[in-house]
């Protein structure tokens, strides 16, 4: 039998999120655009507009139906504008 | 929808295959990647020809992982299957798709096509849409390639960049000094300053006129303001760096790109009374930061610091700017002088000397 089966889910999970996350919720810079940096968003505030996004229950927590949404083939084109 | 904004200036664009899957045949992926390009040639003015040499203005690309030196990079199979980048040049308006995936022209694997249109989408100045039905969802769903796979959202969203093909006036390239706007007819629905460039509106378009530079921009109203009509019948800028635009009884204010919160609202809370159901223009004197709200033969003064119309107000728009007796299309103030719009002719006014100076044509700020 595999030795704590839900740990290791655990980690890959946080990595899909952090990873979906900093890939498609995160403004890319517009090197025409000097002056302030917007603040980073926490996780949650990022994780909460992708279930926006997609219609999701707006819980900020990596549900299941989150993270299937997560592990569906995609664009590479973030979902927040310039 | 969302858009990238500005879109290309121009309807006539090129694309171009650098190198080829070995997933399908050549003739295969050529056809797949025009297909792509028909999908929005048939819903805007847009037309795309495919060079084989040279720099094209979509340059479509097979790669896996870091590919080149483009920013973003690619993540063996599944996950990530392309990317694009919205109009403009170098990375502008490219196509990459990942070469680990499994490429195809039916239901296994990813379907070039679909795939293709969604990321032209992309390339022509679109962004992701939250609408599960639109093409520019960001997850793939396999559509039967025989049905159209443009949903309403999509023919909304590129339609307000640039325009449906039923409405393409000429097919010249759109020099603001195209024909028509240089015409001996040209007259304008409104008119307002914008800092330092003068803004001209006529049905779903507007000029932007740098007077410095006599340099002249024509867009769209809707890729500046998506949520803005057209056919806007007044103008004007504030003293807030904000500009009101006005259609029948409602009016929208705007600061920058961001149409405000709560609006439209209705004309009547300025203080108009109901029988009034629209401006036909306006203008706000900014040295006296009094604004004037010119409708049929009257017009009526706001002061623009205690937000409430004065006293005394409607009065005939002779009586206060003698020499101005038609009804007003459009009006602006620039280095103290009014310019007053009615078709094709426009007067010049000074409002110290309280007269006329000269009439000129309604195109006179275009370099015609």
């Amino acid at each position: 039998l595999p030795i704590h089966p839900e740990k290791d889910n655990q980690e890959e999970d946080a990595k899909l999120v952090q990873d979906y996350l900093s890939k498609f919720y995160v403004v890319e810079e517009d090197p025409n655009q000097g002056g302030w940096k917007v603040n980073a968003e926490s996780t949650a505030e990022k994780l909460q507009k992708m279930q926006q996004f997609f219609g999701l229950k707006v819980t900020g927590k990596p549900d299941r139906e989150t993270l299937e949404i997560m592990k569906k083939p995609r664009c590479g084109v973030p979902d927040v504008g310039l | 929808y969302g858009v990238t904004l500005p879109g290309w200036k121009k309807n006539k664009l090129t694309y171009r295959i650098v190198n080829y899957t070995p997933d399908m045949s050549k003739e295969d992926v050529d056809k797949a990647i025009q297909k792509a390009f028909e999908v929005w040639r048939t819903v805007t003015p847009l037309t795309f020809t495919h060079i084989h040499v040279g720099i094209a203005d979509i340059m479509i690309a097979f790669g896996t992982r870091a590919h080149g030196h483009c920013p973003r990079y690619f993540d063996g199979p599944l996950g990530v299957l392309a990317h694009a980048f919205p109009p403009g040049n170098g990375f502008g308006g490219d196509v990459h798709f990942d070469e680990d995936e499994d490429w195809t022209t039916g239901s296994a694997g990813f379907n070039l096509f679909l795939v293709a249109a969604h990321e032209v989408g992309h390339a022509l100045g679109l962004s992701h849409s939250n609408d599960q039905r639109a093409l520019m969802f960001p997850n793939y769903a396999y559509v039967s390639p025989r049905e159209f796979p443009l949903s309403p959202d999509d023919i909304s969203g590129i339609q307000s960049i640039y325009g449906s093909q039923s409405n393409t006036p000429d097919n010249k390239p759109t020099t603001p000094t195209s024909p028509k706007t240089c015409g001996s007819h040209m007259s304008f629905d409104a008119v307002t300053t914008l800092r330092r460039e003068v803004i001209f509106l006529k049905g779903r378009h507007l000029w932007r006129v740098y007077p410095d530079t006599s340099e002249v921009e024509r867009e769209l109203i809707s890729a500046l303001w998506p949520t803005l009509p057209s056919g806007i019948q007044a103008v004007y800028e504030n003293m807030k760096d904000q500009i009101l635009f006005f259609k029948g009884n409602q009016f929208w204010v705007v600061s920058g790109y961001q149409v405000l919160l709560g609006y439209p609202k209705n004309i009547n809370t300025l203080g108009f009374p109901k029988g009034v159901k629209k401006i036909d223009a306006a203008v706000c004197n900014k040295n006296t930061g009094k604004t004037d709200f010119f409708i049929g033969d009257k017009y009526w003064r706001f002061d623009e610091n205690r937000q409430s119309m004065e006293k005394g107000y409607p009065r005939h728009t002779v009586d206060g700017f003698p020499g101005i007796s038609q009804k007003v299309d459009a009006v602006f103030q620039q280095e103290g002088f009014f310019y007053f719009f009615h078709g094709s002719k426009q007067w010049e006014f000074d409002p110290m000397a309280k007269k006329v100076i000269r009439e000129m044509k309604s195109n006179s700020w275009f370099n015609c």
